[in-house]
């Protein structure tokens, strides 16, 4: 099992490959997959040799081989059905996204409970009632689900989609769920960006 | 200087303890403090010792005193002015998010290039067109900059923004940014939440 800090990097990693992929780039070094995310090249190579990929001195590493590799620990070749609810703001940036559902993921539902949302389509899918939530999930094999609903709201649609199966969940909604042990949840909070970036400007720092 | 890993566990904590205090409750154990952040108990202790503050077994640490080092840790007493550049669906959610600005940043003025938004007002603040970027950056002191504009648009922004005087950039856009080295852009891909959650399904893992 690899610490969450260095999958999270290698996350950041297959964004590059990819972009060094489209650009038919086939070698890249520690140095230039660094600054492409921020991170320090010491970290980068010793993500690296855990994947057991080992760059050569002077030419780096294999583009192809390293993307490879990376997709292995994710095991983006299965597609994942994943359902949303809640389709304000926060979700139509979401489900419009071509970034955010990647890697193996796809959109399978969507849910909402207002009446001038349901029934609309966003990103060619047609907005479902928040009573199809359970059926559906169920009837589709989703098994990811994500919360971009107000926070008042957040309990109940999870327990909506755990019911329906769902087991993994990325919540936006600034609310604590009460989950089964079993069910993972992954809270998101876009505010320690700036946050991050308070700290290193009071210290002083450099990135 | 703290471990960004470390940072980031603070901005969570911090949450947290100030749901507690809101809920007038006085202590919180480690434990808590780990299951309401999804971290272990252990990297809790761990980063509340590296602030110097200790807890008591029995009845752990203090809500008030843990909240106050940490403030200190983010220096939020000093208020920081933020520009956002890009209304789109991002941009809203985040503007009009009440857990976006908070530890001492505020919005100070909002920009896009489209007509059909400038001119508009989003969350209290009336929209202004690019042109005015740098030279209202500057008027009111900003550092700090959020880009939630497309991809394409990203670099134009940016300079615009660093010509003002911003040094502190969260960037939302899937685009490598070209900027001095002396300014700071973290790059924020929200698809690594799933790619996470597909992580520790394929891993046949607990969170
Ligand atoms: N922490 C952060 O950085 C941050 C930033 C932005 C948004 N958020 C959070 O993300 C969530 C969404 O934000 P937004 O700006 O898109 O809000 P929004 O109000 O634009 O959208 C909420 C959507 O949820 C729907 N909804 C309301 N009650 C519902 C219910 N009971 N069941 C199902 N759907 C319901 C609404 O109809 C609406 O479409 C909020 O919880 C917000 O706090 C957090
Ligand atoms: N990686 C992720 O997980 C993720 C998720 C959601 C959105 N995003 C990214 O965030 C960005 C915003 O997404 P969105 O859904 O809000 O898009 P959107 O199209 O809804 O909004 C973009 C806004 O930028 C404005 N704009 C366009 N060109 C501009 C320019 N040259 N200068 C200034 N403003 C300009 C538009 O008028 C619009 O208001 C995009 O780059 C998108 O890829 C990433």
């Amino acid at each position: 099992k690899l610490p969450e800090a260095t999958v999270l990097r290698l996350g950041l990693y297959q964004r590059v490959l990819a972009e060094f992929a489209r650009a038919r780039r086939t070698t890249i070094s520690s140095d230039e997959l660094g600054r492409h995310t921020g991170e320090n090249p010491a970290n980068v190579r010793k993500d690296l040799s855990r994947l057991g990929t080992l760059g050569t001195r002077g030419t780096g590493y294999d583009v192809g081989t390293i993307a490879a590799r990376i997709d292995e620990v994710f095991a983006t070749s299965t597609p994942r059905r994943v359902v949303v609810v809640g389709l304000g703001n926060l979700g139509r940036a979401l489900v419009r996204s071509r970034s955010f559902f990647q890697q193996g993921f796809e959109v399978a539902a969507l849910f909402d409970s207002s009446p001038a949302v349901v029934g609309t389509t966003v990103a060619g899918h047609v907005v479902q009632p928040m009573e199809s939530v359970t059926p559906e999930v169920e009837a589709l094999g989703a098994r990811f689900g994500v919360l971009t609903v107000p926070p008042e709201a957040a309990q109940d649609a999870v327990e909506r989609l755990v019911r329906g199966g769902v087991g993994y969940i990325v919540n936006f909604a600034p609310k604590l769920l009460q989950v089964e042990t079993t069910v993972v949840v992954r809270y998101v909070d876009l505010s320690i960006e700036l946050q991050m970036l308070g700290y290193v400007e009071a210290q002083g720092l450099r990135s």
